[in-house]
């Protein structure tokens, strides 16, 4: 574990808290993509299959229970609770198109052609598209509540820390994985274009809206 | 054959 994994893993528990929080309080899911959140809850069940046949650590057994167990409930919040705000007509973006080519490249780029591998392999280049209906539904609606774009920060910052903590493996440890970095590097570039927005507007106090 | 990483991050 170094710093920027440790602060990586934080904004990550921060963007789903900010999440979990804005839909509570509000009582309302306005703005939020259903279809981002079970393309996570799909990267989050694929990547932790080994949640009971390899122990890493407490911590990390218990973030990985704490990832899936609320995405989840996000996912019962947007879907059921809180059905009557969800915005399903401006929430269309064609996930399909994500998880074909993801699951090819899956079985075609990884580390080990074996079951867990490929599985692990797919919730990675998933992850880094996941937030795609997210952003999408953001440039259809025009504008984003000031907690999405909070929630979007933490999101963002935490795959880009994690590249920090890459740099860092690599010198500290001579730790490498390719597959994770592309697909980190990925991830956080997909962010650049609302990272300028939310510099540039939300530190500023205004609320970020797109043209639309 | 080549190394697999210990996926061991979250």
């Amino acid at each position: 574990m170094n710093i920027f994994r440790l602060c990586g893993d934080m904004s990550h528990l921060a963007a789903i808290i900010i999440l979990l929080l804005k839909m509570w309080k509000t009582r309302s899911v306005a703005g939020i993509s259903g279809k981002s959140q079970i393309l996570f809850a799909t990267v989050f069940t694929a990547r932790y299959l080994d949640l009971f046949t390899s122990f890493i650590s407490i911590y990390n057994t218990c973030m990985k229970v704490f990832f899936i167990g609320t995405v989840y409930f996000t996912i019962y919040l947007i879907y059921m609770k809180f059905k009557a705000t969800y915005d399903s007509n401006h929430d269309s973006f064609r996930v399909e198109f994500l998880i074909v080519p993801v699951g090819g490249l899956a079985f075609l780029v990884n580390h080990e052609f074996a079951p867990l591998e490929i599985i692990w392999t797919f919730s990675i280049y998933l992850e880094s598209v996941a937030i795609l209906p997210q952003l999408f539904m953001i440039s259809k609606t025009g504008e984003a509540e000031t907690i999405t774009s909070h929630y979007l920060f933490a999101l963002g910052s935490y795959r880009a820390l994690y590249l920090c903590n890459w740099i860092y493996r690599y010198y500290a440890e001579g730790f490498f994985d390719l597959i994770a970095v592309v697909a980190g590097v990925v991830q956080t570039i997909l962010y650049c274009d609302f990272f300028y927005l939310y510099i540039t507007k939300v530190m500023k106090g205004k609320k970020i809206s797109l043209p639309a | 054959d080549e190394f697999v990483p210990r996926h061991d991050e979250l």
